[in-house]
Protein backbone atom coordinates (compact mmCIF):
# COMPACT_ATOMS: atom_id res chain seq x y z
CA UNK A 1 0.00 0.00 0.00
CA UNK A 2 1.61 3.58 -0.90
CA UNK A 3 1.29 6.60 1.79
CA UNK A 4 0.61 9.42 -0.55
CA UNK A 5 3.52 12.32 -0.29
CA UNK A 6 2.76 15.01 2.23
CA UNK A 7 2.82 18.18 -0.18
CA UNK A 8 1.21 18.04 -3.27
CA UNK A 9 3.84 21.05 -4.87
CA UNK A 10 7.22 19.15 -4.27
CA UNK A 11 5.49 15.72 -6.51
CA UNK A 12 7.84 15.45 -9.15
CA UNK A 13 11.09 16.38 -6.65
CA UNK A 14 13.14 13.79 -5.60
CA UNK A 15 11.94 12.55 -2.23
CA UNK A 16 10.99 9.56 -0.76
CA UNK A 17 8.24 7.64 -1.37
CA UNK A 18 6.74 4.90 1.35
CA UNK A 19 5.19 1.81 0.33
CA UNK A 20 4.42 -0.61 3.17
CA UNK A 21 4.12 -4.81 2.11
CA UNK A 22 1.85 -6.30 4.17
CA UNK A 23 3.01 -10.07 4.90
CA UNK A 24 -0.85 -10.99 5.00
CA UNK A 25 -0.55 -10.13 1.71
CA UNK A 26 1.23 -12.66 0.44
CA UNK A 27 0.04 -15.13 3.04
CA UNK A 28 3.12 -15.11 5.07
CA UNK A 29 1.74 -14.56 8.16
CA UNK A 30 1.57 -17.86 8.15
CA UNK A 31 5.30 -18.39 9.08
CA UNK A 32 6.32 -15.16 9.95
CA UNK A 33 5.66 -14.30 13.49
CA UNK A 34 7.01 -10.62 13.43
CA UNK A 35 6.57 -7.67 11.89
CA UNK A 36 3.72 -7.66 10.22
CA UNK A 37 5.11 -6.44 7.01
CA UNK A 38 7.89 -4.04 6.18
CA UNK A 39 8.56 -0.80 4.27
CA UNK A 40 9.47 -0.63 0.70
CA UNK A 41 10.01 2.78 0.70
CA UNK A 42 12.04 3.80 -2.32
CA UNK A 43 13.44 7.24 -3.81
CA UNK A 44 12.24 8.87 -7.28
CA UNK A 45 11.69 12.21 -8.59
CA UNK A 46 13.88 14.76 -10.32
CA UNK A 47 16.97 16.74 -9.08
CA UNK A 48 16.52 20.47 -10.36
CA UNK A 49 19.48 23.02 -9.84
CA UNK A 50 17.60 24.41 -7.39
CA UNK A 51 16.83 21.41 -5.17
CA UNK A 52 20.79 20.86 -5.01
CA UNK A 53 21.47 23.52 -3.09
CA UNK A 54 19.42 22.61 -0.01
CA UNK A 55 20.32 20.00 2.63
CA UNK A 56 19.71 16.95 1.42
CA UNK A 57 21.95 17.32 -1.71
CA UNK A 58 26.29 16.29 -2.18
CA UNK A 59 28.30 18.49 -3.76
CA UNK A 60 28.67 16.36 -6.58
CA UNK A 61 24.80 17.02 -7.30
CA UNK A 62 25.10 20.83 -7.58
CA UNK A 63 27.78 20.20 -9.40
CA UNK A 64 26.04 17.82 -11.97
CA UNK A 65 22.93 19.91 -11.93
CA UNK A 66 25.56 23.08 -12.85
CA UNK A 67 26.60 21.34 -15.93
CA UNK A 68 23.82 19.92 -16.55
CA UNK A 69 22.11 23.73 -17.02
CA UNK A 70 24.80 24.23 -19.06
CA UNK A 71 24.98 21.27 -21.61
CA UNK A 72 21.93 19.18 -20.94
CA UNK A 73 23.27 16.28 -22.58
CA UNK A 74 24.69 15.83 -19.41
CA UNK A 75 21.98 14.24 -17.31
CA UNK A 76 20.47 15.28 -14.07
CA UNK A 77 21.72 14.75 -10.62
CA UNK A 78 19.79 11.11 -9.57
CA UNK A 79 17.51 10.83 -6.32
CA UNK A 80 19.45 8.22 -4.26
CA UNK A 81 18.49 7.00 -0.76
CA UNK A 82 20.79 9.39 1.90
CA UNK A 83 19.80 7.14 5.15
CA UNK A 84 19.07 3.60 5.58
CA UNK A 85 17.86 1.30 8.55
CA UNK A 86 18.00 -2.17 9.07
CA UNK A 87 15.06 -4.50 9.78
CA UNK A 88 14.59 -7.84 11.93
CA UNK A 89 12.74 -10.80 11.16
CA UNK A 90 11.15 -13.52 13.43
CA UNK A 91 9.96 -16.28 11.54
CA UNK A 92 9.77 -20.51 11.62
CA UNK A 93 11.06 -22.67 9.14
CA UNK A 94 10.02 -25.75 7.89
CA UNK A 95 12.10 -27.51 10.73
CA UNK A 96 10.06 -25.92 13.36
CA UNK A 97 13.03 -24.10 14.32
CA UNK A 98 12.56 -20.24 15.47
CA UNK A 99 14.64 -17.69 13.83
CA UNK A 100 15.80 -13.96 14.05
CA UNK A 101 17.54 -12.76 11.36
CA UNK A 102 18.92 -9.02 11.08
CA UNK A 103 18.96 -7.38 7.89
CA UNK A 104 20.42 -3.87 7.30
CA UNK A 105 20.20 -1.38 4.79
CA UNK A 106 16.42 -2.78 4.30
CA UNK A 107 14.43 0.43 4.70
CA UNK A 108 14.63 3.88 3.15
CA UNK A 109 14.20 6.28 5.77
CA UNK A 110 15.91 9.37 3.82
CA UNK A 111 15.96 10.39 -0.17
CA UNK A 112 18.34 13.18 -1.39
CA UNK A 113 20.18 13.66 -4.63
CA UNK B 1 1.70 -13.76 -17.11
CA UNK B 2 1.74 -10.81 -13.79
CA UNK B 3 1.20 -13.97 -11.78
CA UNK B 4 4.18 -15.89 -13.30
CA UNK B 5 6.29 -12.23 -12.77
CA UNK B 6 5.30 -12.39 -9.19
CA UNK B 7 5.81 -15.59 -8.19
CA UNK B 8 9.20 -15.43 -9.33
CA UNK B 9 9.94 -12.17 -7.94
CA UNK B 10 8.55 -13.92 -4.00
CA UNK B 11 11.32 -16.88 -4.46
CA UNK B 12 14.18 -14.06 -4.99
CA UNK B 13 13.01 -12.64 -2.23
CA UNK B 14 13.13 -15.88 -0.36
CA UNK B 15 16.37 -16.55 -1.39
CA UNK B 16 17.45 -12.81 0.15
CA UNK B 17 16.03 -14.14 2.90
CA UNK B 18 18.23 -16.92 3.04
CA UNK B 19 14.82 -19.84 2.00
CA UNK B 20 14.81 -21.93 -0.62
CA UNK B 21 11.21 -22.28 -0.29
CA UNK B 22 8.10 -20.42 1.68
CA UNK B 23 7.68 -22.13 5.05
CA UNK B 24 4.62 -23.92 6.22
CA UNK B 25 5.07 -24.66 9.46
CA UNK B 26 2.58 -27.54 10.98
CA UNK B 27 2.73 -26.07 14.02
CA UNK B 28 3.45 -22.96 16.15
CA UNK B 29 6.85 -23.27 18.37
CA UNK B 30 6.82 -21.00 21.82
CA UNK B 31 8.57 -17.93 21.18
CA UNK B 32 11.69 -17.76 24.29
CA UNK B 33 10.91 -14.31 26.06
CA UNK B 34 15.25 -13.17 24.59
CA UNK B 35 14.40 -13.62 20.79
CA UNK B 36 11.10 -11.14 21.89
CA UNK B 37 12.90 -9.14 23.90
CA UNK B 38 16.13 -9.03 21.12
CA UNK B 39 13.48 -8.01 18.36
CA UNK B 40 11.78 -5.24 20.34
CA UNK B 41 15.02 -3.44 21.15
CA UNK B 42 16.34 -3.94 17.62
CA UNK B 43 12.64 -2.74 16.24
CA UNK B 44 13.38 0.52 18.74
CA UNK B 45 16.60 0.99 17.33
CA UNK B 46 15.80 1.27 13.99
CA UNK B 47 12.66 3.66 14.90
CA UNK B 48 14.52 5.74 16.96
CA UNK B 49 17.35 5.64 14.03
CA UNK B 50 19.81 4.88 16.86
CA UNK B 51 23.15 3.66 15.18
CA UNK B 52 23.67 0.07 15.88
CA UNK B 53 25.80 -2.88 15.24
CA UNK B 54 23.81 -5.85 13.51
CA UNK B 55 26.56 -8.38 14.02
CA UNK B 56 26.24 -8.23 17.96
CA UNK B 57 23.67 -9.47 20.52
CA UNK B 58 24.33 -7.56 23.15
CA UNK B 59 21.32 -9.23 25.40
CA UNK B 60 23.72 -12.25 24.82
CA UNK B 61 26.99 -10.72 24.94
CA UNK B 62 27.96 -12.61 21.78
CA UNK B 63 28.84 -11.42 17.98
CA UNK B 64 26.14 -12.74 15.78
CA UNK B 65 23.18 -11.72 12.79
CA UNK B 66 21.31 -14.79 13.28
CA UNK B 67 19.75 -16.62 15.90
CA UNK B 68 17.65 -19.82 15.90
CA UNK B 69 15.92 -21.40 18.31
CA UNK B 70 15.91 -25.47 17.52
CA UNK B 71 13.78 -27.80 18.97
CA UNK B 72 14.26 -31.05 21.32
CA UNK B 73 13.73 -34.07 18.27
CA UNK B 74 14.47 -36.93 20.42
CA UNK B 75 12.65 -39.17 22.40
CA UNK B 76 11.78 -40.39 26.23
CA UNK B 77 13.22 -44.22 27.03
CA UNK B 78 10.77 -46.01 28.43
CA UNK B 79 11.59 -49.54 31.10
CA UNK B 80 11.07 -51.23 33.55
CA UNK B 81 14.68 -52.02 34.75
CA UNK B 82 14.71 -48.21 35.32
CA UNK B 83 17.46 -47.76 37.96
CA UNK B 84 14.99 -46.77 41.48
CA UNK B 85 16.33 -43.50 41.77
CA UNK B 86 16.32 -42.68 38.11
CA UNK B 87 12.82 -40.21 37.32
CA UNK B 88 13.47 -39.91 33.31
CA UNK B 89 16.02 -41.12 30.33
CA UNK B 90 15.67 -39.23 27.43
CA UNK B 91 17.76 -38.54 24.18
CA UNK B 92 17.63 -35.24 23.22
CA UNK B 93 18.19 -34.36 19.24
CA UNK B 94 18.75 -31.17 17.55
CA UNK B 95 18.61 -31.22 14.01
CA UNK B 96 21.39 -28.33 12.75
CA UNK B 97 21.07 -28.50 9.44
CA UNK B 98 20.08 -25.02 8.84
CA UNK B 99 22.96 -23.69 9.91
CA UNK B 100 24.70 -22.65 6.38
CA UNK B 101 28.38 -23.78 5.42
CA UNK B 102 29.75 -20.12 6.05
CA UNK B 103 28.11 -19.48 9.33
CA UNK B 104 30.18 -19.26 12.30
CA UNK B 105 29.02 -20.57 15.30
CA UNK B 106 29.61 -18.07 18.14
CA UNK B 107 26.76 -19.61 20.87
CA UNK B 108 24.91 -22.89 21.88
CA UNK B 109 23.28 -23.12 24.46
CA UNK B 110 20.73 -25.75 25.56
CA UNK B 111 17.55 -24.41 27.75
CA UNK B 112 15.97 -27.49 29.83
CA UNK B 113 12.27 -25.89 30.91
CA UNK B 114 11.77 -28.06 34.09
CA UNK B 115 7.82 -26.39 34.41
CA UNK B 116 6.78 -23.87 36.58
CA UNK B 117 9.10 -22.14 39.17
CA UNK B 118 6.93 -22.35 42.01
CA UNK B 119 7.14 -23.20 45.67
CA UNK B 120 3.36 -24.25 46.64
CA UNK B 121 4.05 -27.80 45.15
CA UNK B 122 7.97 -27.92 46.22
CA UNK B 123 8.32 -31.96 44.40
CA UNK B 124 11.79 -33.73 45.78
CA UNK B 125 15.01 -32.70 44.91
CA UNK B 126 16.43 -33.73 41.49
CA UNK B 127 19.73 -34.68 39.83
CA UNK B 128 20.13 -34.16 36.21
CA UNK B 129 22.97 -35.97 34.28
CA UNK B 130 24.06 -34.84 30.82
CA UNK B 131 26.00 -36.64 28.59
CA UNK B 132 27.21 -37.03 24.94
CA UNK B 133 26.11 -40.38 23.07
CA UNK B 134 28.78 -41.27 21.21
CA UNK B 135 27.98 -44.31 18.89
CA UNK B 136 24.53 -45.04 17.46
CA UNK B 137 22.49 -47.44 19.55
CA UNK B 138 19.15 -49.00 19.68
CA UNK B 139 17.24 -47.22 21.77
CA UNK B 140 14.59 -49.92 22.70
CA UNK B 141 16.17 -50.01 26.23
CA UNK B 142 16.92 -48.19 28.92
CA UNK B 143 20.89 -47.42 29.43
CA UNK B 144 23.48 -46.78 31.97
CA UNK B 145 24.72 -43.29 31.27
CA UNK B 146 26.45 -43.42 27.79
CA UNK B 147 29.44 -41.51 28.51
CA UNK B 148 30.64 -39.83 31.71
CA UNK B 149 28.03 -36.79 32.01
CA UNK B 150 29.78 -33.96 31.44
CA UNK B 151 27.11 -31.48 33.04
CA UNK B 152 25.36 -32.93 36.32
CA UNK B 153 23.43 -30.79 38.35
CA UNK B 154 21.54 -30.99 41.49
CA UNK B 155 18.25 -28.76 41.63
CA UNK B 156 14.85 -28.47 43.75
CA UNK B 157 12.15 -28.95 41.89
CA UNK B 158 10.63 -27.46 39.93
CA UNK B 159 13.16 -25.28 38.91
CA UNK B 160 12.40 -23.28 35.69
CA UNK B 161 14.70 -23.29 32.70
CA UNK B 162 18.55 -24.56 33.21
CA UNK B 163 20.97 -23.58 31.16
CA UNK B 164 24.15 -25.46 29.81
CA UNK B 165 26.93 -23.87 27.34
CA UNK B 166 26.92 -26.50 24.46
CA UNK B 167 29.30 -24.38 22.15
CA UNK B 168 32.36 -26.88 21.66
CA UNK B 169 29.38 -29.76 21.48
CA UNK B 170 27.64 -27.77 18.48
CA UNK B 171 30.75 -26.94 16.67
CA UNK B 172 31.93 -30.28 16.70
CA UNK B 173 28.08 -31.92 15.40
CA UNK B 174 28.28 -28.72 12.65
CA UNK B 175 32.03 -29.61 11.38
CA UNK B 176 31.04 -33.52 11.73
CA UNK B 177 27.26 -34.03 11.07
CA UNK B 178 27.71 -37.58 11.55
CA UNK B 179 29.21 -37.39 14.93
CA UNK B 180 25.61 -35.77 16.26
CA UNK B 181 23.98 -38.18 18.01
CA UNK B 182 22.03 -36.20 19.99
CA UNK B 183 22.87 -35.90 24.26
CA UNK B 184 21.19 -38.71 26.70
CA UNK B 185 19.52 -36.91 29.68
CA UNK B 186 18.87 -38.84 32.57
CA UNK B 187 16.76 -37.33 35.94
CA UNK B 188 16.92 -38.70 39.08
CA UNK B 189 15.10 -38.08 42.26
CA UNK B 190 17.33 -37.67 45.31
CA UNK B 191 14.46 -39.15 47.82
CA UNK B 192 16.80 -38.36 50.95
CA UNK B 193 14.30 -35.28 51.95
CA UNK B 194 11.19 -35.84 53.39
CA UNK B 195 8.75 -33.47 52.87
CA UNK B 196 6.65 -34.53 55.29
CA UNK B 197 4.53 -36.31 52.49
CA UNK B 198 4.70 -39.58 50.87
CA UNK B 199 4.68 -38.17 47.18
CA UNK B 200 4.51 -40.70 44.89
CA UNK B 201 7.81 -41.36 42.63
CA UNK B 202 5.43 -42.30 39.77
CA UNK B 203 3.44 -39.37 39.69
CA UNK B 204 5.98 -36.86 40.25
CA UNK B 205 7.71 -38.34 37.46
CA UNK B 206 5.04 -38.35 34.85
CA UNK B 207 4.11 -34.51 35.83
CA UNK B 208 8.38 -33.72 35.08
CA UNK B 209 7.53 -35.74 31.65
CA UNK B 210 4.83 -34.06 30.90
CA UNK B 211 6.37 -30.29 31.39
CA UNK B 212 10.06 -31.00 30.38
CA UNK B 213 11.08 -28.74 27.16
CA UNK B 214 14.54 -28.99 25.81
CA UNK B 215 15.48 -26.31 23.01
CA UNK B 216 19.04 -25.64 21.99
CA UNK B 217 19.70 -21.33 20.62
CA UNK B 218 21.92 -21.08 18.20
CA UNK B 219 23.87 -18.03 17.34
CA UNK B 220 25.66 -17.50 13.99
CA UNK B 221 27.89 -15.06 12.58
CA UNK B 222 27.54 -14.52 8.45
CA UNK B 223 31.02 -13.08 7.45
CA UNK B 224 29.29 -12.35 3.79
CA UNK B 225 26.79 -10.00 6.21
CA UNK B 226 29.19 -8.91 9.03
CA UNK B 227 32.55 -7.76 8.99
CA UNK B 228 35.03 -10.32 10.77
CA UNK B 229 35.76 -8.02 13.46
CA UNK B 230 33.22 -5.28 15.04
CA UNK B 231 35.08 -2.65 12.36
CA UNK B 232 32.19 -0.33 11.58
CA UNK B 233 31.06 0.59 8.69
CA UNK B 234 32.93 3.72 7.05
Amino acid sequence: SAIPAPNASCKNLCHRHQLFINFRDLGWHKWIIAPKGFMANYCHGDCPFSLTTSLNSSNYAFMQALMHAVDPQIPQAVCIPTKLSPISMLYQDNDDNVILRHYEDMVVDECGC
Amino acid sequence: ALGQTFQFQENVFLQFLGLDKVPSPQKFQPVPYILKKIFQDREAAATTGGSQDLCSIKNLGVRGNVLRLLPDQGFYLYSKDLPQASCLQKLLYFNLAAIRDKEQLTMAQLGLDLGSNTYYNLGPELELALSLVQEPRVWGQSISTPGKPFALQSVPWPQGVLRFNLLDVAKDWNNNPQKNLGLFLEILVKGDRDFGVNFQLEDTCARLRHSLHASLLVVTLNPEQCHPSSRKRR
